[in-house]
């Protein structure tokens, strides 16, 4: 694991996040709830809560989907290469590509998709997350915060490397017992054909 | 577009669909060091978007050269993602090189943030007469 130079994170008298959607984006509760599942896993490990609101302009957290140049100087670049971004504590934007094909199924754990031209949105919110709390990119492969995610694969589960990061940044949660609750098994997440592992 | 599951996309949509352009990184397979290859450039702008080559490098004008400053990138980037580091541009690194990724950066201000992990332990060397203490981070 690692951490943005500095090593920022929230402030002690911050624990309690709150997040809000860009309304603009006019998202689903569907696709809401993708989100509130990626803060959870967060919130197992950590001290930290994280409660939606809807007042989007004074959210700790702030997060949206947007093509192309958006006004952070980090313009989106269509499908596929980069997916999402997001700044570190305690700016909490959270900014996602708009042109991908999202997945946004929510059953089980670490899995594929069928297919390699759309990617699992909670995969994705989950790494961003560790980002927003001060993580940076893990050289551990199949960590939440390894930098990459190959299409048609589902990862979603906090491995030990990202437990230790952002618990050297927060302490522990109380209610956690060293074992986060075990992963479903890793399954064929549709009933198409071979499931396409991805491009690589 | 958001779908619940992959046969919920439009098959329309999923053949009209052109791949990651990134993939055209694949034909740079075996470059290396020394020599000019049409469009290198743009792998240039790919490791300077995510650290590997600073801003001050060039500002961003840049030659399709493989130079010592792409050599370092590549190096840099074998060692991030615990690939063989030869600073040649072989079939496995353009194979990570295009794996749809995070925006964010894997190297500030010329550092890797990749190798940072604070796993701490402690070795002692209780010898004869002197004592050597370490720390390792």
């Amino acid at each position: 694991y690692s951490f943005f130079p500095g090593e920022p994170r929230w402030p002690r008298n911050r624990r309690d996040l709150t997040y809000a959607f860009d309304p603009r984006n006019a998202l689903t509760e569907e696709v809401k709830s993708v989100f509130s599942r990626a803060f959870t896993r967060w919130e197992e490990v950590t001290p930290l809560t994280f409660t939606r609101v809807e007042r989007f302009s004074t959210s700790d957290i702030s997060i949206g989907f947007y093509s192309g140049e958006h006004g952070d100087g980090e313009p989106f670049d269509g499908p596929m290469r980069t997916l999402a971004h997001a700044f570190s504590p305690p700016t909490g934007h959270f900014h996602l590509d708009g042109e991908e094909n999202w997945i946004v199924s929510g059953e089980g754990g670490d899995g594929f998709i069928s297919v390699s031209e759309a990617v699992d949105l909670e995969s994705v919110a989950v790494h961003e997350i560790g980002h927003l709390l001060g993580l940076g990119h893990s050289s551990v492969e199949g960590s939440i915060m390894y930098p990459t995610i190959r299409t048609g694969r589902r990862k979603v589960d906090l491995t030990t490397d990202d437990v230790e990061g952002v618990q050297y940044l927060y302490g522990a949660n109380p209610n956690f017992n060293g074992s986060r609750s075990p992963p479903p098994s890793t399954q064929q997440r549709d009933t198409g054909d071979s499931g396409a592992p991805g491009r690589s | 577009g958001f779908y619940t599951n992959s046969s919920a996309i439009p098959p329309q949509l999923l053949r009209n669909a052109t791949g990651n352009p990134w993939n055209s990184f694949l034909n740079f397979t075996g470059c290396h060091a020394g020599k000019k290859y049409d469009g290198l450039y743009m792998l240039k702008q790919y490791f300077q978007h995510f650290g590997y080559i600073t801003e001050t490098n060039l500002s961003g004008n840049f030659t399709d050269d493989f130079d010592d400053i792409l050599k370092n990138a590549v190096e840099m980037y074998q060692r991030n993602f615990q690939l063989n580091v030869t600073g040649v541009l072989d079939e496995l690194t353009l194979k990570h090189v295009v794996i749809p990724r995070c925006g964010n950066p894997d190297v500030v201000n010329g550092t890797s943030t990749m190798h940072s992990g604070r796993k701490t332990f402690e070795v002692s060397f209780a010898g004869r007469g002197q004592r050597f203490h370490a720390v390792k981070h």
